[in-house]
């Protein structure tokens, strides 16, 4: 069942739209400063739940739910040589949370799971390199770009259970360095990338093969992917820019919604969504299914539907503070709001 | 959009290109 419903709603400073609905809060009282906060499917005594997990750079914890309204945390890992700096979901999987890990940069790649076999949770590293984008896939797959002097690679990893690597697939690279990666709705075998000269590639996961490069146009630069939706013959991408600012406000797209026709190379746009009106400029953002969400400069966060290109909700900053990440849990509907305290508040959308 | 702003449109994109492209 999902963990989220079980909990009683509570509305003490809730948000300003209906669309969202106060859940729960759960309090990290160690945490320094939070750099991610997730969710991840757990399954433990026969039940599989919905739990959050938050990181802080030299910690990351998995919380469950205890009662309405009380999270506990079941487990630490510790990781005190590199600092951790975000989540790397894995949708549809059971016990693996997956953490990047760096300086400035993406380092290394680790999986933290619990063995039921030693009885113990322990931590495994599954990839190591100067790597610029990683996205988790379905049936436990991870995709890593990273760049060495001469070149760069694109690798697939196949994860075992146990935290370890069983498969490995090579995928040809584009010329220019990839910057996200999003799984294709639709066509298990399909990836889609952004690359840092404004273009969208797609990849055959299976074969390796590099089968399209498609420019996104000059208006929005440095887009970055989302997901991606396979459709009636074209490719839907959904696309942030992270160069929304509180000048161009309002009616600076945040997220857009282009259909590519992968055998023409010829897109078009076909939804925006906008900062809202007030001086407030796009941070970070996450999409689930059709809904986008974003903290902005302002500390508030929005929440959009894609395909109509609403805002739909926002979640202002508050006396309590500013929000600092937003997330949505995995399987979508709930979203998860942080603070750079440590303090996580779960939203049902 | 219309079929004439992206070109002709193949639901088989995916395997069509993956035939085409260099292994």
């Amino acid at each position: 069942t999902d963990a989220a419903e079980q909990l009683t709603p509570v509305l003490p400073d809730g948000p300003r739209e209906e669309s969202l609905q106060f859940v729960s809060e759960l309090k990290d009282s160690w945490c320094a400063c939070a750099v991610d906060v997730g969710s991840v499917w757990w399954a433990a005594a026969g039940r599989r739940e919905l739990r959050v997990v938050t990181a802080s750079e030299s910690a990351v914890s998995l919380w469950e739910p205890l009662a309405p309204d009380c999270w506990g945390r079941a487990y630490t890992w510790h990781l005190t040589e590199v600092p951790v700096i975000q989540i790397v979901p894995l949708p549809d999987t059971c016990n693996l949370v997956c953490v990047a890990l760096g300086e400035l940069e993406i380092g290394e790649i680790r999986l933290l799971l619990y063995s039921s076999e030693t009885d113990s949770f322990k931590h495994s590293v599954v990839k190591t390199g100067n790597i610029k984008a990683v996205v988790g896939l379905k049936d436990r797959r991870l995709v890593c770009s990273s760049r060495t002097m001469q070149e760069q690679q694109v690798e697939m990893v196949l994860l075992s259970e146990t935290g370890g690597s069983k498969n490995r697939q090579t995928l040809m690279p584009p010329e220019d360095t990839v910057t996200a990666f999003a799984e294709v709705e639709g066509i298990r075998e399909a990836l889609v990338g952004t690359t840092a000269g404004n273009s969208v590639v797609v990849w055959n996961l299976k074969t390796g093969q590099l089968l399209r490069k498609m420019h996104v146009g000059y208006s929005y630069p440095a887009s970055i992917c989302h997901r991606a939706y396979s459709d009636s013959g074209l490719l839907f991408v959904v696309l942030s820019h992270p160069h929304a600012k509180e000048s161009e406000s309002p009616g600076s797209p945040v997220f857009r919604v282009v259909a590519f026709n992968p055998r023409s190379g010829r897109s078009t746009g076909v939804m925006f969504s906008c900062l809202p009106p007030g001086p407030a400029g796009y941070l970070e953002g996450d999409v689930w299914d059709t809904a986008g969400a974003a903290v902005l400069t302002s500390g508030a966060v929005a929440v959009w539907d894609l395909l109509r290109g609403r805002c739909t909700a926002v979640l202002p900053a508050g006396p309590a503070g500013h929000w600092a990440l937003a997330r949505w849990a995995t399987g979508g509907a709930v979203l998860l709001a942080g603070r750079c305290s440590g303090t996580v508040h779960l939203y049902r959308y | 959009c219309s079929e004439s702003d992206l070109g002709p449109i193949s639901l088989n994109w995916f395997e069509e290109l993956s035939a085409e492209a260099p292994p």
